[in-house]
């Protein structure tokens, strides 16, 4: 793994007394060829390189009895400020009820975090309210429903002939009526590149007033996590990101390029397909499991 | 990417940034890279066009293996089982061949084998519905080895041409759950004399590099036939389907153009080499 691999390449260096910059430019060749096998954005990864390079050859490393593991531990750091060094917890500051809105493209989990999150907040003495706006895909609203009733948390639902829009409407009213405090909006997985419904998305952030759009993606998505993050963003102005099936072995490079690319923080961790496999996003197991 | 002028060195570069952000990784581009430059010095070619040509020349030669056709049993009825992780389109995909199936004239029968998931039967109820294929359903909760040994008798009974069999979305790495596939694989095997016609594990285009590791564990597990590429649609160019076919072998079947109903067409190399060109 990457973290050995630096490691024994610069303690091979330390036998030779000086450390060249010819050296380090060969271990940043290392860090970089594990990177993207990593799936960590090829444009993210030129700059890390870069940054790490700067740190590399300077006294911090080169007048270091351990060369190689202070390398390991500036590749962490570098990592760690890539991803924001802390857990940032969800906002669910001003007037209740509070909305959030998850989206994302198709089959990223948003639906079953929709539960998760539900299960979550209800856990912290909030009353929250699920809201089944995916009205295209088959059984969308049924599967939402199934999933609230299995974590307690009440659905709101008009079918599937009224608009995601006016069904998100109609459930901040409902939501207010019935006090609950916060509102999850769960929507139809959609492409950053189709038009009409990243429109139709924004038209649901104009009628809510959301304090939260969570971008939902698969922690297994390769180099167009950095397109997805920066389409969504542009049209939305996310606030946050929550990762999915990091159960899986996939090694989750695509995190590090999400808050490089929208200075915007991964807020959960979705891990497994039960509704209490969630967790708040710890930066540090991320970079972590990148480093092998 | 023009390429075209003379060819130097950046020629080379900006071709291998394209084979990354495509997702086709770092040891299977530097195969590429190796071969294209061989190749190139071999033709003495002079163009950067040229090179780019070689490119997809040598891409197109990887991805060309096995039969990209799908199978159908000498006896009725031909057995196919969607395997894969958690949303990659295994139901959406079964919906799409069902459509195709009964344009086609075939009669088919389709299996509830997702017994899990919450609504997972009443998606593929849906799509049996769209489609004019029976259902064969248990209970949510149920056995699904049992689901798909009835829709093999079922199948058997009405005459069907075509049994399309839904497994729920698992992840590799759940030994328990690779156990049940496993277990589903030997009952149909049992039952019939033979495996399943085609096992098509169903990957999303929009994975890295995870995509080869799911292929090797999933391959272990259960005699996959075949792959179907979804979510082309996407931005993403599914290069790591590269890796796989030159590593594991197994074809790619077919491609998932879109969420609708005739979004699926059978694999064709050269339009999936320029797409990713793109
Ligand atoms: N292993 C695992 N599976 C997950 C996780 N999160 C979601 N899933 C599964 O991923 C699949 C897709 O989840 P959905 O919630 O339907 O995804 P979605 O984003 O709502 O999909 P669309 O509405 O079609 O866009 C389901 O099988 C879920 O059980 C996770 O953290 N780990
Ligand atoms: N854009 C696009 N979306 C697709 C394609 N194939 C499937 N989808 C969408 O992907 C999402 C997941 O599809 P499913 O068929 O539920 O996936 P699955 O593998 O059965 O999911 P699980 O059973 O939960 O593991 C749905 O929103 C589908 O409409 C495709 O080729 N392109
Ligand atoms: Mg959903
Ligand atoms: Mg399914």
């Amino acid at each position: 793994n990457l973290s050995d691999k630096l490691q024994t390449a610069f303690n091979r260096l330390r036998g030779k007394g000086k450390v060249t910059e010819q050296d380090v430019t060969e271990v940043l060749r290392e860090v970089r060829l594990a990177l993207l096998e990593a799936d960590v954005n090829y444009k993210v990864v030129k700059d890390f390189v870069a940054r790490l390079k700067e740190r590399a050859i300077g006294a911090e490393v080169m007048e270091n009895l351990n060369p190689g593991q202070q390398v390991v531990k500036i590749v962490f750091d570098e990592m760690m400020k890539l991803l924001g060094e802390t857990a940032v917890p969800i906002n669910l500051e001003g007037a209740s009820p509070h909305v959030v809105m998850l989206v994302g493209l198709q089959g990223a989990g948003k639906t079953t975090t929709a539960g998760k999150l539900a299960l979550h907040l209800k856990k912290r003495g909030r009353k929250p309210m699920l809201v089944a706006a995916d009205v295209y895909r088959p059984a969308a609203v049924k599967q939402l429903e199934v999933l609230g009733s299995q974590v307690g948390v009440p659905v709101f639902s008009q079918g599937t002939d009224i608009s995601p829009v006016q069904i998100a409407r109609n459930s901040y009213m409902e939501a207010v009526k019935n006090r609950n405090d916060v509102l999850i909006i769960d929507t139809a997985g959609r492409l950053q590149i189709n038009e009409e419904l990243m429109n139709e998305l924004q038209a649901i952030k104009a009628s809510t007033n959301p304090v939260e759009i969570l971008l939902v993606l698969n922690a297994m998505t390769g180099q167009a996590a950095v397109e997805v993050a920066e389409g969504f963003n542009e049209r939305l102005d996310v606030t946050g990101f929550i990762l999915t099936q990091l159960d899986s072995d996939a090694r989750g490079g695509a995190a590090l390029s999400l808050r490089a690319v929208t200075d915007r923080p991964i807020k959960f961790a979705g891990l497994g397909e039960k509704m209490d496999a969630f967790e708040p996003f710890h930066p540090d197991r991320l970079a972590g499991r990148i480093l092998g | 990417l023009t390429g075209r002028g003379t060819i130097d060195e950046e020629t080379y570069e900006e071709l291998e940034d394209m084979l990354i952000q495509a997702d086709v990784g770092v040891n299977t581009t530097m195969k590429l890279m190796t071969r294209l430059r061989e190749t190139v010095s071999e033709r003495r070619l002079e163009l950067g066009e040229d090179v780019s040509d070689v490119l997809k020349e040598i891409m197109i030669e990887m991805l060309s293996t096995g039969d990209h056709a799908l199978r159908s049993s000498p006896t009725p009825p031909t057995v196919v089982m969607m395997v894969g992780v958690n949303g990659t389109g295994k139901t959406t995909t079964l919906g799409k061949l069902a459509h195709r199936y009964q344009s086609e004239g075939k009669r088919v029968v389709v299996a509830a084998g997702d017994t899990f998931r919450a609504a997972a039967i009443e998606q593929l109820e849906i799509w049996a519905q769209r489609t004019g294929s029976h259902i064969i359903k248990h209970q949510a909760g149920s056995d699904p080895a049992a689901v798909i040994y009835d829709s093999l008798q079922a199948a058997k009974a009405r005459g069907a041409d075509v049994l399309l069999a839904d497994t729920a979305g698992r992840q590799h790495t759940k030994s328990n759950l690779m156990d049940e596939l496993n277990k589903i694989g030997r009952i149909v095997e049992r039952e019939r004399g033979r495996p399943a016609d085609e096992v098509l594990l169903v990957l999303d285009s929009t994975t890295g590099q995870n995509l080869v590791q799911q292929a090797k564990e999933f391959s272990r597990i259960i005699p996959v036939t075949g792959v179907v590429l979804t979510k082309i649609d996407s931005t993403a160019k599914g290069g790591a389907a590269l890796t796989l076919v030159e590593e594991l072998k197994i074809p790619i079947k077919l491609l998932g153009t879109g969420e609708k109903m005739d979004q699926l067409r059978p694999f064709d190399a050269l339009w999936f080499v320029d797409q990713l060109f793109e």
